[in-house]
């Protein structure tokens, strides 16, 4: 069965912009 | 550039490509981000709190113009039309109608384009400041952007005095919006 990863929008923007700034470090 | 898809697919597919609208749209806003004059000298940890307070806010200002107040659709940025109803199966019927009239007031004020960016960087370091280390370095940098937003629109529309403020008060919108909805859930498929 397909597994399925919820989160809110909030939640979402901010692994968005931690991985981008963990990236550019 | 949202594929919403065609009523074939199960509400949860629409759900997903729906929730892949987001991932772009974010980074974009932070791409922006990086290029406010001052953004970047803010320290690291500060940058970061104020994307994350703020980001959703500017997505709300940058997807108004796929709102038609007047027709009740969205049009994505593939072309695909939606009608309001249509889009009520997403189960965010209460944050598009919010979306729908804070639309219509900040298209009701006819901004240019670079009046909306400028607009759109006050917004960003408008954003709630719980967090914030260097608070006295963010409002320097927010009251220039207000300054440079004032002249630009001061200077083109000189006889309207009633444009700036009623532009400043789309801010309170902004933070309801963000506060009654950024909580709403998306949904991923991990395979």
């Amino acid at each position: 069965p397909k597994t399925h990863r919820v989160m809110t929008l909030a939640d979402h923007i901010s692994h968005i912009i931690t991985q981008d700034f963990a990236r550019n470090q | 550039s949202c594929p919403v898809a065609p009523a074939s697919r199960s509400s949860q597919e629409v759900w997903e490509s729906f929730s892949q609208c987001f991932t772009p749209a974010v980074k974009e806003v932070v791409e922006f981000a990086k290029s406010i004059p001052g953004f970047q000298t803010l320290s690291q940890h500060d940058q970061v709190m104020l994307l994350k307070s703020g980001t959703f806010q500017v997505l709300m200002v940058r997807f108004c113009s796929l709102f038609d107040p007047k027709e009740r659709t969205v049009t994505f940025l593939n072309g695909q039309t939606y009608s309001l109803a249509s889009l009520r199966a997403l189960g965010m019927g209460s944050l598009l109608d919010a979306m729908f009239e804070f639309s219509e007031k900040l298209g009701s004020l006819g901004l240019e384009p670079d009046e909306m960016a400028l607009f759109m960087a006050v917004v960003l370091v408008s954003a709630d400041r719980s967090g914030i280390v260097e608070v006295g370095a963010v409002e320097q940098l927010q009251e220039n952007l207000i300054k440079a937003l004032r002249s630009l629109i001061t200077s083109r529309r000189p006889d309207d005095s009633t444009l700036f403020p009623k532009l400043l008060l789309r801010l309170p919108d902004l933070r309801t919006l963000n506060n009654h909805h950024s909580d709403k859930l998306l949904a991923f498929r991990i395979d």
